[in-house]
């Protein structure tokens, strides 16, 4: 399973929560706007937070965060 | 499996509860307006509720939470 | 396999039941008016009720409890 | 595999039989009006019978029992 | 796998076949006019058949028994 | 995988024919007029035959047997 | 994997050919007119071949023989 | 997985090709006008060739050989 | 994974190209007009090359090869 | 799981961050303006990055990076 | 999974990028106008890299290369 991120301006951040009985952030990938992340739901991810102005694409749809 | 949910608020809040004999709350995620979570369902987390003004979005379609 | 509950008003609960030889209920999740409850099968629950007004919502549609 | 039922009057059953070389009852679930019942088939249930009026919704559509 | 079997008339009769080198019936369960019976394929039973007037859903669609 | 039959006469019968090196008829299951058969492949079970008149429901559609 | 084979006269034959190195003749079926064979590929039964006028059900669809 | 060739004349062969580092003709089954043959890759068969006027049905539709 | 090759018109070959570390030509499979080859990826077979004119059915929908 | 990027200018790069505990960037692959690259998640790459005008296909559709 | 390229001009390239922790070109497959490539991810292969004028067939649709 993997999600799409489209930055629709700059300093979007997807956040990586941590898998397990914790639940820290273990990364933030900033993203310039225009680009584009394609990120699978991993052993050490298992949440994903938007913050920023971004389209968000997924298999229940496009979502658009930031607004 | 993952859901994802779109806040409409501050404060929205995401939590997890417990896979196993025993149901509590293990984590509680707090959302800014416009944040976007997506959350997968996990050796440790078996349930999840939403609070607070947020579109949620699942295999059954997308549900509007808080009204 | 997971199930959406929506409560459409204040002390809806959702109910599990005890996977095994015995039925007996295991925990009962009560919730307030809006608040939206994502709930899988799991290796302690078989079967779920839930009581109030709510809507649910499965592979096999929407339904209207508590009415 | 789970099927959904939604009792349309008081003092509805569901009736879980035994998975095995023996078909008995093993458990009777009592549902009041509006209640609504999802229940897997599972290691101890292999087939269930519904008395009194409901909604019975599974992967074959819905039927209404007790008429 | 299940079917789903609704009475139409008291006295329907849904036969569970044995699985394996003979075929006997190994229960027979009798249903009252309206009852609903959701009956999976098991380890001890490869075939069903039913007798007197029922509605049977099966992924093959919705035949009527007894006319 | 299951079939289905709808016997549209008396005397309607369904054969099974063995598995394995051999093909032999192990079973052969009489049907009255309006009686529905429900009946799985198994170990024991890899062709079926079906004389008289009848509907067959597989998942290639149905097929009236007898004419 | 099953087909499905409805004779449209006397005399219709479905062979089985032997899975494996060597490919030859291990069943011949007959099928007198309207009789329905539903038969699967095995463990001895890589290939089928069917002579005499016959409608052919497979999921492909549906295929008449002999002509 | 299956194919099926249906010979629109005489003398239409099938051939199966080996599986493995080489690749031969290991059987060839010629078809008279009308025969349905249906047909499995196997272990020994991960190719096979048509030649002659037939209708080859295949996932992919159907074609014409011989033309 | 199988696809289908229809020559239309004499010298079409299809290349099997070898898996592994190493990408060689192990088999190049000779067509006349008309013949039909259907060839599944395999242990040894990882890619295929077809040159001449032919239809080319993969489950990405049909391709005219040679123009 | 793969992706498909076909590049709109010179200069785009598609980035394979590291899947583990750490994320980093493992590899940035410069492509050209009209080349098309088709990359897999896999053990070593569980999230992508594309930077440059380039159109992006996934299972989610088609997004349009770079602007 | 595979996917398909059509040369629509001489010296179309595909080259297979290396699996593992570096990425490499490992091969790199010359293709004349016309000439049709089956492509699958494989052990060795994690991506593809298409140069020149071509159609590139995915699961996600169809998409020219070279312009
Ligand atoms: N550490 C948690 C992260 C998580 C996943 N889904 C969630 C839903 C709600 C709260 C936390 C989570 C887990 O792996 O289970
Ligand atoms: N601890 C419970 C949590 C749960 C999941 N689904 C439920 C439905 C109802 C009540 C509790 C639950 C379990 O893992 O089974
Ligand atoms: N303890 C029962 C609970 C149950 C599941 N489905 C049922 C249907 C009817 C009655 C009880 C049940 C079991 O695991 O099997
Ligand atoms: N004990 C039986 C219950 C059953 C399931 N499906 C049936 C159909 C008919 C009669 C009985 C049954 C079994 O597990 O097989
Ligand atoms: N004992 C048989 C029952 C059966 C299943 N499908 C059949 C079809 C025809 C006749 C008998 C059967 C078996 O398990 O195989
Ligand atoms: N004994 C045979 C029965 C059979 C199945 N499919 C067939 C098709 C043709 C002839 C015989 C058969 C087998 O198991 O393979
Ligand atoms: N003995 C062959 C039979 C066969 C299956 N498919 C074929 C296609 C062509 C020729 C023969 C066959 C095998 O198992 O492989
Ligand atoms: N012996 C080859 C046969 C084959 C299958 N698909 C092919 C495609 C092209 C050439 C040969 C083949 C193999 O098993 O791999
Ligand atoms: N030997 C290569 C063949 C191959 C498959 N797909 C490719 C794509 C590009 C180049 C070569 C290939 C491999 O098995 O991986
Ligand atoms: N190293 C991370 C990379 C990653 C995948 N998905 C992500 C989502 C958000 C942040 C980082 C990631 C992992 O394998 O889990
Ligand atoms: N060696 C890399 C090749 C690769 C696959 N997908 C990628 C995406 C981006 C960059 C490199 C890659 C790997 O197997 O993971």
């Amino acid at each position: 399973e993997y999600i799409l991120i489209k930055a629709l301006e700059n300093g979007v951040t997807i956040i990586g929560l941590t898998r397990g009985r914790d639940t820290k952030f273990h990364h933030s990938e900033k993203m310039d706007k225009g680009e584009v992340m394609v990120a699978q739901f991993t052993e050490h991810t298992s949440a994903m937070k938007i913050r920023g102005r971004a389209q968000v694409y997924t298999k229940h749809g496009v979502v658009e965060a930031g607004n």
